[in-house]
C-alpha cells in the first residue's frame, strides 16, 4: 500500500484548495520556516485517525480549521481527504484504491468517509490497525522522538515494540 | 503474547546491531529486557558503543550520536514489520554531513519497498529525494504547494529563499 | 524586589519586541505577568505573532518559528543584562538559511559587546566567525583541536568530512 | 570581561592536554558529531561553577573524567582551567587577569583554585554571581533551551527573567 494523493480544505494554513500527488520512492518536501511543511504531516495523521491534539500541536480541537490571517477570514470546516493505492491488498478490502476523508466543523461537529461511504472514526482507525500506520507508531519520524525513543522511561518505547509485534 | 513479545524483540535486536553499525560505521549496539521482571512489564534498556569507544550511558552520547541512535532503532523496528509509508520531518537537523549521507544511502535502499516522504532543509537530503515538493506563503499566513523539478535549480532557490518565518 | 522584578520585565519587553521584528522581519511578539496574582509568582506569558498572521498559541507556531522566538527572548534578556561571553550550540538547526542569515547579522553587531562561541554544522555559520577552530577524533574517542584558518577551506573539509559519529 | 584561555586534561573525550585561545568577537567551533563540540561546552560550565550532573549530561559525577576508549586507559582526574580577561573589572576584583581551575578525582575528591590558590567551589560561583554567567542563565543558548523557554511551565522563564534583574 503507498500514499498516493493528499488533499487539504480549511485545514491548518491551507485555506485553498490543495492537492499533493505522491509517487513511490522519495518525496521532499521544502520551504522556509512556518511556510506549512509539518502541517501537512498533521494532515496525514489527522486523516488517518490521529486525534490527540498534543500530537497536532493545538491545545482545542478547532485550531485544526484555518483561523484566518490579516488579509483572509477564518473559515467554518476543516477537510482532508487521503488517496491510498492498496493493489497489494495490505488493507485486506476489496478495493484496489482507498479514499478517507476526515472533516470537522467549527460546532465541533465531524464527518468521516472511506470511499465516500460515511462511517465512524473507529472504521478508519480500524482499517489501518494491522498497517504499521496506528497513530505514535514508527511511520512518522520528527526530532522530538530522540529523546522520547531513548528516554529512561520505558513506556513509549515498549508501546513502538508492541506495534512491531 | 509474551512468547510474540520476545520474538519481536529478537528480531528488533538483530536488525538494530545490523543498522547501528551501517550507520555508525562499526561500533556496537543492544537491546536489553531489565531482569528479574515479567517480559511484558520490563524496561526496554538500550545500549550503544560508536566505534572505538567505549560503552557510555545513553545520556553521555552527542546530540548527533543520539539522534543516529534513535533512528537506528526505529528503522530496525520498521524493518520487522514494515508500514507502508514513513515521514521524516528534519531528522536531519542534528547530523552532520556525513552522517547524513549514510541515512540517505539507507533510504533508498528502503525505498524499493516504502514510501518515504523527508521533510528537510538540508540540500543532501532534497538531492536525494526522486520528487521535491516546495511550500511557500507568497501571502502570509497562506500555504501554497509548487512542485519543484531537481533540475530546475532556479526556481528551488526561490522556493528556498523566500524570506523569514 | 517586586519593583526590580517589574522593571526588568519592562525593559525585556521592550527588546522583545524590537529583536522579534527585527529576527521575524516585522510582525510583533509580548510578554505578560498572569492576571491578578502577585508579580513573584505570576506566570510569564509569551506571545508571539509572526508577519501577516493572526496570533496563535506558542504550541501552533512552526519549529523554525518557535526557535527563533525563543532566540528572540534569550536576546532581550541578555540585553538588559550582558554576559561576557555567549556560547550557541548548535541553536541553528532548525533554521532555514533566510533565518541563519538575520539571525547572524544580530549576533554581528552585539559582539561588539559580547564574546560569542557558536558550535555548528552549517556554513553560513561558520562563515560569520572571525576564527574557526574544528574538533577531531583522528583517533576514536580522544578529541584534539586544529585550528582552522578561515581561508584554507580544504583544512575545513577534512575537519568536516571526517566520518561518522 | 571575555573568556581568553580554555585548558583541559582528562576532561571527558579530551585526555590529552589541550588549550583553546579566544579572542573577542565571534569564535566557531565545528566537527563531526560526537567529536567533542558540546564537551568544550560542558568544560566551561564546568570550570565556572556548574555542578548539576543533569545538564552536564551524566548520571555520576565520575562521568566527567576521560573514562578511556578502546586504545587508551581511563584516567584518574579530570582538570580545566579558564582564563578570563578582566581588564574592565567585571569582576570586582583587582586582577586583569583571573584564572580559574577545577579538578576532580576519581575518589570524588576536588580541588578548585582562583589564580592558583586554592578555594572552595562556593568562591568561584560568587566571583561570578553579577556577571550574568550564573549556571542556567542565559550565557549559554542550546537547542534544547527552545522548549525550555516556550514551555507551559513557567519556572525556568522566570528564573531567566531574575537573573537579568
Ligand atoms: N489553524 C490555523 N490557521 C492558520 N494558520 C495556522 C493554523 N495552525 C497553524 N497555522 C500556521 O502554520 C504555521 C506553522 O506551520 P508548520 O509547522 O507546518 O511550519 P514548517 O513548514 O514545518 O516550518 P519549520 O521549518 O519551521 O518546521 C504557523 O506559523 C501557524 O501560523
Ligand atoms: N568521560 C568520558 N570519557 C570519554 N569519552 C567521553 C566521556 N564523556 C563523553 N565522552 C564522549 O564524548 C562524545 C560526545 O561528545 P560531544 O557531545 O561533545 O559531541 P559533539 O561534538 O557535540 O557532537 P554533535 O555534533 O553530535 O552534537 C561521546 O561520543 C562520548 O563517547
Ligand atoms: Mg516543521
Ligand atoms: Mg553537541
Amino acid at each position: 500500500m503507498h500514499l498516493s494523493k493528499l488533499q487539504l480544505l480549511g485545514f491548518k494554513s491551507f485555506p485553498e484548495k490543495t492537492e499533493l500527488v505522491f509517487n513511490k520512492g522519495i518525496s521532499c518536501i521544502v520551504g522556509p520556516n512556518g511556510c506549512g511543511k509539518t502541517n501537512l504531516l498533521d494532515a496525514i495523521r489527522w486523516g488517518i485517525g490521529e486525534s490527540r491534539m498534543s500530537v497536532l500541536r493545538g491545545s482545542r480541537l478547532e485550531e485544526i480549521i484555518f483561523a484566518g490571517t490579516r488579509d483572509y477570514k477564518p473559515l467554518g470546516m476543516a477537510e482532508i481527504s487521503i488517496t491510498f493505492d492498496n493493489h497489494d491488498h495490505a488493507v485486506p478490502s476489496g478495493y484496489d484504491e482507498i479514499n478517507v476523508t476526515r472533516r470537522l466543523f467549527r460546532s465541533g461537529e465531524s464527518e468521516f468517509l472511506i470511499n465516500r461511504t460515511p462511517c465512524r472514526l473507529k472504521d478508519i482507525t480500524e482499517m489501518f490497525l494491522d498497517t504499521g500506520l496506528a497513530p505514535g507508531a514508527y511511520s512518522v519520524i520528527e526530532q522530538s522522538m530522540v529523546d522520547v525513543i531513548l528516554s529512561d522511561k520505558t513506556e513509549d518505547r515498549r508501546f513502538l515494540f508492541e506495534e512491531a509485534a | 503474547a509474551k512468547k510474540l513479545f520476545i520474538e519481536t524483540l529478537d528480531a528488533v535486536r538483530t536488525n538494530f546491531k545490523l543498522v547501528f553499525q551501517e550507520l555508525f560505521e562499526g561500533g556496537d549496539a543492544d537491546i536489553l529486557l531489565e531482569e528479574e521482571v515479567d517480559p511484558l512489564e520490563a524496561n526496554i534498556i538500550v545500549k550503544a558503543r560508536p566505534r572505538g569507544k567505549k560503552i557510555l550511558s545513553i545520556q553521555q552520547l552527542s546530540g548527533g550520536e543520539r539522534a543516529l541512535t534513535a533512528i537506528s532503532l526505529l528503522f530496525s523496528l520498521y524493518l520487522v514489520k514494515p508500514s507502508p509509508f514513513c515521514i521524516l520531518d528534519e531528522v536531519d537537523a542534528p547530523l552532520d554531513d556525513a552522517n547524513i549521507g549514510r541515512f540517505l544511502k539507507m533510504i533508498k535502499r528502503f525505498s524499493d519497498n516504502t514510501q518515504f516522504i523527508t521533510i528537510t532543509h538540508n540540500k543532501l537530503t532534497m538531492e536525494a529525494a526522486d520528487i521535491l515538493y516546495g511550500v511557500t506563503m507568497k501571502q502570509p499566513g497562506v500555504s501554497q504547494i509548487v512542485s519543484v523539478n531537481l533540475n530546475r535549480r532556479g526556481e528551488l532557490e526561490d522556493v528556498l529563499g523566500e524570506g523569514s518565518a
